[in-house]
């Protein structure tokens, strides 16, 4: 039996919308530890892994691991049904084959359950190490994701690059080509406000500006968003979820042939 | 010209 409890339901509304565009089927696992889900896109050249702990739902109750294949567009239909303000409790039976969404208006006086079909859903699990990253961008996540959408009307990739001047946003296309320098400024009045550039070593790597517009989706669950960089590995965009854990979307880089 | 990567490059399989 799964009953899991979570008063800021919106919280699970902006999760499928920021992952719904990049993942069309997943299984959530569910565990001791908290409602998790790691998913690929389906060329493989990125991945989502969310993870709402435990400890961030009023009642979370897992008898035993579970994993529920869930369709992310249905869902997310689903979770449109929810008002911003209800809280959301999930409800599945031990080797059943439907998931239960109940939403309760704050005031109590709406109670709707939505009952969804699971999937079987054969996916990959990568193994992704701890790694010490060459350079970690921490900075608004409303600034990013203008910068993402900005470059992406000029070109189709963007090159990241960070020295000990700050991080460069670069790309080219048919009509010309353009670069944005965000320097670390720590001296600004909101601490989520600010550019906090840490970097062991200097680094640059291509992406492709198509996936991280789709990561920008996960807006709206921070004020911030860091960047982490290695030259020999995936990117790593990170969406804080207070209180409760992360929405990381990692990106293989593009790679000269 | 550069070429996308795929992540199972990098991390493998569990």
């Amino acid at each position: 039996m799964l009953e899991l409890r979570l008063v800021q339901g919106s919280l699970l509304k902006k999760v499928l919308e920021s992952i719904k565009e990049l993942v069309t089927d997943a299984n959530f696992d569910c565990s001791s530890t908290g409602f998790s889900l790691q998913a690929m896109d389906s060329s493989h050249v990125a991945l989502v892994a969310l993870l709402l702990r435990s400890e961030g739902f009023e009642h979370y109750r897992c008898d035993r691991n579970m994993s529920m294949g869930m369709n992310l567009n249905n869902m997310a239909k689903m979770l449109k049904c929810a008002g911003n303000d209800d809280i959301i409790t999930i409800k599945a039976d031990d080797g059943g084959d439907t998931v239960t969404f109940m939403f309760e208006s704050p005031t109590q006086d709406k109670i709707s359950d939505f009952e969804m079909k699971l999937m079987d859903i054969d996916s990959e699990h990568l193994g992704i190490p701890e790694a010490e990253y060459h350079a970690i961008v921490k900075m608004p996540s409303s600034e990013f994701a203008r910068i993402c959408r900005d470059l992406s009307s000029i070109g189709d990739t963007v090159v990241i690059s960070v020295t000990k001047e700050g991080v460069k946003f670069s790309t080219k296309g048919d009509i010309g080509s353009a670069n944005i320098v965000c320097r670390q400024n720590t001296s600004v009045d909101k601490p989520e406000e600010a550019t906090v550039i840490d970097m062991n070593e200097p680094v640059s790597l291509t992406f492709a500006l198509r996936y991280m517009n789709s990561f920008t989706k996960a807006t709206p669950l921070s004020n911030t968003v860091s960047i982490s960089l290695s030259n020999e590995l995936p990117v790593v965009v990170e969406y804080k979820i207070a209180e409760m854990g992360y929405v990381r979307f990692y990106l293989a880089p593009k790679i000269e042939e | 010209d550069s070429k996308q990567s795929t992540l199972t490059r990098f991390f493998k399989k569990v």
